[in-house]
């Protein structure tokens, strides 16, 4: 059980600290366990720096980094029992445009092994989308599907 | 295994019959504010087995049965279907494409169905067992939620001891 | 003490109906106390619908609508004794092209008497603006204000 | 009343002296994600007399002073002042600008100024009630704030008996 719990969570660590440095261009991510005598009960805590500041605690962070953080950390888990589809609802709202496109790079360079279903309303994200719908409510209270545009 | 295809009929905004084909790489659902994009997310997740009303933001089941309109009567049961291509088998059931379908009544009562066959809760969750598909937290991502990753430790302790490397 | 309290609800409750009007382009909303009879512990219900839709319980609005209705009721609590300055982080973040304008339309039309300070990443309401500064951090870790546009 | 400017100085991420200038009507602040934006309005906050680590962002007040780069030394004291035109005396003071300072150094202590004149805190918060400004939650919403305004039922009330319309 501890040996198995050790091995996931080292493959997690490591993978938090690639794909950050990948979403942010650099920097550093860590998961800390407080005590690592009884790692089944420890607490995580999570350790980053963005690509030339100090590192933080999570509060210091701006919105942005953190919601950067936070996706980093999801894709981190979903490389240790990939799922065939991942449906993603307006994660990205909170980026500006440079982080928009390094986010939507992974998710290109990801999407042979999964398939991604992004709700967004940033124009960069529908931009490197091979198939966008549209939803309207043309009728009052009634949703339709409008438009399919697929890209090269 | 690939998603096909997903239907919905009857449920929350989409009274009639509506088809949303999946291709290989990456779909985005675009569209104004209260059109129905997340209606679609929740209808994935509740086809999967999703049990928490909360989570599919509604007080009782029957409330995603669609509620009508000024123009139009509320419907009496709400269907969605999710269509996979199991060709690679990756899935332990015998079918090229596997049909996962979800129905709810008026009623309150609700029933599963793979591939047209009436079967349990428990057969669908089995079924995708070890797939990484399913209700755990980290293949779907709700509106305004992808901060909880950071901030639930408890699950992603759970995840780390389910899973062997 | 319970007239005074009747008369803030009364007049918050008209502002909330006309700015949600003005935001959403129609529809209704209202607070309901939910014991008439002892209103100061009375709990305040928010019921709204938002145009051609049947009165929702908050429960079922979507993001945008949700956010979109916060910022009715903000600007109807405004309205009961106003601030002469309002800053606002990234408020409209949830919101589609349509209601950006009406928020936008809002903002502009109440800026005579309220001085307003928006963080934004939306190309809509730094269109609005008479005055942009953009915040860089060009030496890593250090921020400076580098650019400012005055409108016409 | 209005707003003229605001300087801050050793404050989060501004370490040298930056001053903001406030025109009539609408002002947007602009830039990439972590580059000091919410920073600013933490500022404007902080001289307001806010008490609150948490809605600072902070753990410690003294977390405030710029904490260095690889390239800078931390500094030793963090200074914001937001200067208001005053010449319709609406605030209850014989200045025609009325100028709010706040300082923090590395020891924790605290001063506030009016017009460069030490005063106390309560000095500050007496000058700015009855007109709206301060720090109940209605003059400044924070980032990811915005939803508080529809939970915050309590507030609500308090504010309701607290204005006579
Ligand atoms: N005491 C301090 N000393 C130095 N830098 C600090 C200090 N406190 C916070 N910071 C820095 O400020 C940055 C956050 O800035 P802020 O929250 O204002 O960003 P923002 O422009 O609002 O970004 P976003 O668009 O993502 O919301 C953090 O990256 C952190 O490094
Ligand atoms: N049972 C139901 N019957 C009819 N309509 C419903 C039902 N449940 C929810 N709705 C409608 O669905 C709308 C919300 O849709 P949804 O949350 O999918 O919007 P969205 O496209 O995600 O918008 P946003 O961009 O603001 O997030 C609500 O306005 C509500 O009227
Ligand atoms: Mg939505
Ligand atoms: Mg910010």
């Amino acid at each position: 059980m501890q040996s198995q719990f050790e091995s996931s969570f080292k493959f997690i660590n490591e993978q938090f600290n690639l794909v950050f440095q990948e979403l942010f261009g650099g920097g550093q991510a860590e998961l800390i366990l407080d005590d690592s005598k009884d790692v089944l009960n420890s607490n995580i805590d999570i350790r980053v720096s963005p690509p030339g500041k100090r590192l933080q605690n999570m509060l210091a962070l701006s919105g942005g980094e953190r919601c950067l953080t936070a996706i980093a950390l999801l894709f981190a888990i979903q490389k240790l029992n990939p799922s065939p589809f991942c449906v993603l609802d307006e994660v990205e709202a909170a980026l500006d445009e440079a982080n928009i496109f390094r986010f939507t790079d992974y998710i290109l360079a990801n999407a042979k092994q999964t398939q991604y279903i992004l709700v967004t309303h940033r124009r960069g994200t529908m931009e490197a989308c091979q198939m966008i719908y549209g939803v309207s409510m043309q009728e009052r209270g009634v949703s339709n599907i409008i438009s399919v545009k697929l890209e090269n | 295994m690939r998603l096909k295809y997903l239907t919905l009929q009857g449920f929350k905004s989409f009274p009639e019959k509506t088809v949303i084909e999946f291709h290989e790489g990456v779909t985005s659902i675009v569209g104004p504010n209260g059109s129905g994009k997340s209606n679609i997310t929740d209808a994935i997740r509740w086809v999967l087995g999703e049990q928490s009303v909360k989570t599919l933001r509604t007080n009782k089941m029957e409330e995603l049965i669609f509620a009508g309109t000024s123009a139009r009567r509320p419907l009496s049961f709400a269907e969605v279907t999710l269509a996979m291509d199991n060709s690679d088998h990756s899935l332990s059931i015998d079918y090229e494409e596997v049909r996962i379908s979800r129905r709810i009544y008026r009623s309150g009562e609700s029933e599963y169905l793979i591939n047209d066959n009436k079967c349990r809760l428990k057969d669908v969750t089995e079924l995708f067992l070890d797939t990484g598909i399913g209700r755990d937290g980290y293949s779907m991502i709700g509106q305004g939620r992808v901060d909880d990753v950071l901030s639930g430790k408890a699950e992603l302790r759970r995840k780390m001891l389910d899973e062997a490397a």
